[in-house]
């Protein structure tokens, strides 16, 4: 099964779109480069990820030390999250 | 607690309609 391939987000792209499908298409593209990190919890952190502004997320997108940081920060919230259930 | 219950966070899966976020206002 090949993996879907997406064209470059552009702010332009995502205005055009509704806020549902906005963090949609996001999404689709955040997804396959956290599971590259984190295969078991990708679909955790991506949903934490999307809780974040588009603006910001667009740079993430663009930028493996900022996505990577993030990515980081949401495993931390994770981890303590689950601690505590 | 089992922990096999945790509602937070929503994950997202590829293909599949995002619903994480049901508080945006229209």
């Amino acid at each position: 099964r090949e993996p879907a391939v997406y064209e470059p987000l552009s702010a332009s792209m995502l205005a055009a779109a509704l806020p549902h499908e906005q963090k949609q298409m996001i999404g689709e593209r955040l997804y396959p480069l956290i599971s590259a990190l984190h295969t078991q919890l990708a679909g955790k952190i991506t949903g934490m990820l999307l809780e974040i502004d588009n603006s910001e997320l667009l740079l993430m997108l663009e930028s493996p030390e900022s996505l990577n940081a993030k990515v980081q920060e949401a495993l931390e919230v994770l981890q303590e999250h689950q601690a505590t259930e | 607690s089992n922990g096999s219950s945790v509602s937070w966070p929503p994950e997202f899966h590829p293909g599949v309609p995002w619903k994480g976020l049901q508080n945006i206002d229209p």
